[in-house]
């Protein structure tokens, strides 16, 4: 179960935000360009996504925060997704699993299980079967893709199900 | 394996079913692999129906029951391998208010077991968050996160909080 | 011919710097020729910068701002070489009620000398059209169109029109 | 100046319906599905749209009704545009200008200009230098496709504009 979000430098968010997520249903409102979807980014970049387009981005480091209103560019992202795992749904021994990633200007990135340094891998095992983010990310104006997906790319989503 | 991926199917085919007649008040749906003697391979044909209309090809469907198709076939594939949580961005941007209605309930009845993150500019569908965020930029360029009840939405969508985070 | 195309182009360039600031209340925009020795050939670049943000890659534009970013190149073109008519389906789905302000306003604007048929979902939209039909099914399948007043809409957009056609 | 659209067994408007258009803004509500974008699709077709593609048919005998509430499928679909001419913007000799479009069942298809059998190609003539719909018509969810566009299918909305 989701518990937190926090966001320091990533995209729009320069400052330290935090996110707490309870059961149900967590809604996120506001005017367009103010950075919903730049939350929606970051949930995807901490699970391993490893596309810039997918950021909306030409490279990784456009996650970046790159200056507004007078503040500087950010030397590095950080995002860290914070799960309950009381019911052990992640192969892992404890009841909070915190899975975090940052980049550097310089390219450079990290990955962090429960503060330990991690590979990409190590997150992706995290996830298996547990229902992939092939489907579980309903990203804006693309809701439709499945439908309009070529033959290989909807299978590929069905195989992740199987 | 033949056999894993055919169950994993029929599972998915039965939701989807149940999941279009939900979205869509009636109406029939399938999903149908292409050869039955290749379905590993095989393409996954998607057949929809809405209530009181004919069977036609999916490309003639509107805008707003493309939506609702593909939320009834992402929903039953999710029903069949549930994660911990379902992120939705905008998924309402087609949807007139009638089937901003069915597609909300969908979700409450799927909260129950599943978080979702949903981002939304419509009024009627704030109404069943469970808790609402704000995200706003007061210094331009740079995103704020303030919390926002539903009484703090006014009925042209804008966020005048009552209370300070 | 080149002379001519330029020509053009900077006429376009104009009112897409114009537009562009009416439907952002501000910011700077820009379409640029990227190889001025082969202007019949080269690709053309667009750029955007909302008010008050650094300039980035189009890509990493807000849904609503690539709407009225993409609304003001498409009204550019259309100011430079008018059609009688424009038709607009569903342009504002992805805008906030701010900015659907900003755009009916400019609307409003080309309805001078344009005529708009415009489809809509959203009340606020609406309330700019100077006549509004209904296009409902009585009979699933067969569409049927009536008059509908503006005070026929409800707040969450139903028609339940007043006055039979 | 457009004055009226009238659809007679084109998609979903089995019955004879006219559509009057005043200058200014027309709104156009109504449910998903109820046929809103299908008056489009028909004002793209009277105006010479040769794609079936872009009719969201698999063929251009898609348009043609084929059936609902106990209505049998239509022999044909027709639809009509009727321009007030007195500016003279179209170069016809007449101040209204009527074109009409109509598809059989087997295919067969006939284009008419104030009632007169005429070509393909005297429907565009009619239209050269007042402005495409390559521009003119914003396809539901299409108005991002400008800012997506490959350099070359920019290049030809402005060189239409030229
Ligand atoms: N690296 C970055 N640094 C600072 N700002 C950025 C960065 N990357 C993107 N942005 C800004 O984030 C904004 C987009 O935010 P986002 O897409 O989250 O908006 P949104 O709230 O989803 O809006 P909409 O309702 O229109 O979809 C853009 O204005 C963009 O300039
Ligand atoms: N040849 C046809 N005969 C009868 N009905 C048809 C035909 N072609 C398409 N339709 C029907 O028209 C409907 C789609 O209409 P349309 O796309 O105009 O809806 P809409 O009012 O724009 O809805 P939305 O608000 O969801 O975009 C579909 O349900 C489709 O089945
Ligand atoms: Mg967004
Ligand atoms: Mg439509």
């Amino acid at each position: 179960m989701l518990q937190s979000l926090d966001l320091f430098g990533f995209k729009s968010f320069v400052d330290r935000t935090r996110f707490d997520f309870d059961p149900g249903i967590t809604g996120i409102v506001g005017p367009n360009g103010s950075g919903k979807s730049n939350v929606v980014d970051a949930i995807k970049w901490i699970l391993g996504d490893q596309s810039p387009k997918s950021m909306r981005g030409k490279e990784m480091t456009d996650v970046i925060f790159n200056g507004a209103s007078g503040r500087k560019s950010s030397g590095f992202a950080e995002a860290t997704l914070t799960f309950n795992n009381e019911n052990q749904l992640l192969p892992i021994e404890s009841s909070v699993v915190q899975i975090g990633r940052r980049i550097w200007q310089n390219g450079d990135s990290e990955y962090l299980i429960n503060g330990t340094t991690s590979r990409l891998k190590d997150i992706r095992n995290l996830f298996l079967g547990t229902g992939s983010s092939a489907y579980s990310i309903i990203e804006q104006g693309r809701v439709g893709a499945i439908l309009q997906a070529n033959p290989s790319t909807r299978r590929t989503v069905f195989e992740e199900a199987a | 394996s033949q056999r894993l991926f055919r169950e994993s199917f029929a599972t998915i085919q039965t939701h989807f079913k149940e999941m279009f007649r939900k979205l869509f008040g009636g109406g029939e749906s399938d999903i149908i692999l292409e050869d039955h003697a290749d379905v590993l391979d095989c393409a996954i044909d998607i057949v929809a129906r809405p209530p009181g209309k004919e069977l036609r090809s999916l490309s003639l469907l509107s805008g707003g029951e493309k939506t609702l198709t593909a939320v009834a076939l992402v929903m039953a594939i999710f029903k069949s391998n549930p994660s911990p949580f379902c992120v939705l961005d905008e998924v309402d941007a087609a949807l007139d208010d009638a089937n901003i209605e069915r597609y909300t309930s969908l979700l409450t009845e799927f909260a129950e077991t599943t978080q979702f993150i949903m981002i939304t500019h419509r009024k009627r569908t704030m109404t069943v968050a469970d808790v609402i965020y704000g995200v706003t930029m007061e210094q331009p360029g740079v995103s704020k996160r303030i919390s926002v009840r539903f009484e703090d939405v006014s009925e042209d969508g804008e966020i005048t909080p009552t209370s300070p985070d």
